[in-house]
């Protein structure tokens, strides 16, 4: 799976998100990627997500829409990752990761999996990692 | 607003051997999208170009070197999401495209409706002038290998997969 959340100079988020889905799955199967809130949401009053990671465990908790619940809430895009992975992983043993913009521009890129590969710009500067 | 774009690549295992393929994917990707937005471009544009980037990059899991169902075919999902109005458009189990995300949008910009999946989507992606890509040249060696591996009788997929995200 691959995703991308972003905020342009006019304060407005976005996200994408596409995938292959899960090797040798059932012909038909359709994962978290395609659905609104799983996969990902963006909405400027907050901020945007995109998810990567189990997707049936992903599409039970809805994580883009909980992450941005949490954001809603008055946490920091970080701690929201974080709550709603470790949600994620104790209510119905899913693994996944996420990647956050928020409206005010601050980003995090998280994940309960051993990997993920990530990269971030802002200010010109750029930011990179998979552990 | 000063801009920021963050991309990911999935959180599935990366061995070794792919880690610096990944890595300059997720940069290339990144960078690619933070261009437009220095050049005034939408956050909608940055991230459909960054993640149509790594579509194109067979290192990821998504448009070529997808993983392959068990038939043997892709079978792709795609959406996109843009927070000033809540409009949403996705696409899934779409076979012959080769960046379902550009159908994503498509789909938020040209129909009332959120998600179109599989000969739906392919009727769509035709009325549209989307040309098709034949699903051999989405397949790479490793998708190949990697579907085999999981047919033969000892393999387990979905131990394989369990830690994995």
């Amino acid at each position: 799976t691959v995703g991308a959340v972003a905020i342009d100079s006019e304060g407005n988020v976005a996200c994408a998100t596409s995938t292959g889905g899960l090797s040798n799955k059932l012909v038909g199967r359709v994962g978290d990627t395609a659905c609104i809130g799983s996969g990902g949401y963006a909405d400027n009053s907050c901020g945007a997500t995109s998810t990567t990671g189990h997707g049936e465990s992903i599409m039970k908790v809805v994580l883009a829409r909980l992450i941005l619940y949490h954001m809603e809430q008055g946490m920091p895009p970080e701690m929201a990752a974080d709550t709603a992975l470790d949600y994620m992983k104790t209510r119905v043993g899913g693994l996944g990761g996420v990647i956050v913009v928020s409206s005010s521009g601050e980003w995090a890129a998280r994940f309960s999996t051993k990997q993920m590969s990530w990269a971030t710009v802002k200010d010109d500067h750029l930011h990179f990692g998979i552990y | 607003m000063k801009p920021v774009i963050v991309v990911h690549g999935g959180a599935g295992r990366i061995f070794k051997e792919r880690e610096e393929g990944c890595r300059a994917g997720v940069v290339r990707a990144a960078l690619q999208g933070y261009s437009l937005l220095k050049q005034g471009g939408s956050a909608l544009d940055a991230v459909e170009e960054a993640v149509r980037s790594m579509e194109d990059d067979p290192h990821f899991n998504a448009g070529c070197g997808s993983v392959l169902n068990e038939k043997g075919e892709v079978e792709m999902d795609a959406i996109i999401m843009d927070g000033k109005s809540l409009d949403s458009g996705a696409v899934s189990a779409v076979k012959c495209v080769a960046n379902p995300i550009k159908l994503a949008r498509l789909v938020m910009e040209k129909t009332k409706h959120i998600l179109l999946t599989e000969s739906g989507a392919h009727l769509f992606a035709q009325a549209m002038g989307i040309p098709e890509t034949p699903g051999e040249k989405l397949i790479t060696k490793r998708s190949l290998e990697r579907w085999k591996k999981n047919l033969e009788p000892d393999s387990n997929p979905e131990e394989f997969q369990k830690d994995l995200g």
